[in-house]
């Protein structure tokens, strides 16, 4: 899993 | 992408719905303020990296706009005149503390990076935003049915969920290892809450 990929969403 | 993006669009029309409801019929009558500030807690815990992650200007501005939007209504229901003498506190029963405690629970102890106060943050706003609409539901449940604009607002809630849903399939094809457990737990669960609400809504949007 990449950590933190997703904080590129809302 | 682009679905990305129309769920963004639908999640900013849902607040912006709300507010000119608000505004306009000058009453909170079938909105549950319990919800709209699970919601200010959702983007306060979840934003905390705006002071520091700059992903895009796009990312940093919207998130200001959530924050922004959503303690607005939050102010309008609670001091706004006349709104705030429409609210209506015994039909917005559901026991929302029932909702929060399970989750701080889950972001301590379910996040990716066990070490992070700001992943555990985050986590937990994930898990709050699944289920923050159940106040609001069981209000719209209670009352019987919702108004028109409370129930566009419901639907553009639920229709941003469905665009990220999407999007996370679409993300997982065409980026390599892009995998989130987290969030797509998650959405998938607050995607389900909407299922019984749609129904009614295409329903009764075609009897009119």
């Amino acid at each position: 899993e990449k950590i933190g990929a997703t904080k590129d969403e809302l | 992408n682009a679905i990305r993006l129309a769920g963004d669009m639908s999640h900013m029309a849902s607040f912006f719905v709300l507010l000119f409801k608000i505004n306009k019929s000058k009453s909170v009558a079938g909105i549950s303020l319990k919800t709209q500030e699970l919601y200010v807690l959702v983007f306060c815990t979840r934003y905390v990296d705006i002071f520091w992650n700059h992903l895009s200007l796009y990312n940093s501005l919207m998130k200001v706009i959530f924050i922004a939007l959503s303690v607005m209504i939050v102010y309008v229901m609670r001091r706004g005149v006349p709104q705030r003498s429409t609210y209506n506190p015994e039909l917005d029963s559901f026991p929302h503390h029932w909702l929060v405690l399970p989750c701080v629970l889950l972001g301590v102890a379910i996040n990716q990076d066990p070490t992070s106060p700001f992943e555990m943050a985050w986590a937990f706003s994930i898990y709050l935003e699944a289920v923050a609409i159940m106040p609001q539901l069981h209000m719209v449940q209670k009352h019987g049915e919702a108004e028109n604009l409370t129930s566009h607002y419901i639907f553009l809630l639920g229709l941003y969920r469905v665009f990220y849903l999407v999007n996370w399939v679409y993300r997982y094809m065409t980026e390599d290892g892009y995998w989130q457990a987290i969030v797509w737990v998650s959405g998938a669960v607050q995607a389900v809450l909407y299922l019984d609400f749609f129904y009614n809504y295409v329903k009764s949007k075609q009897k009119d």
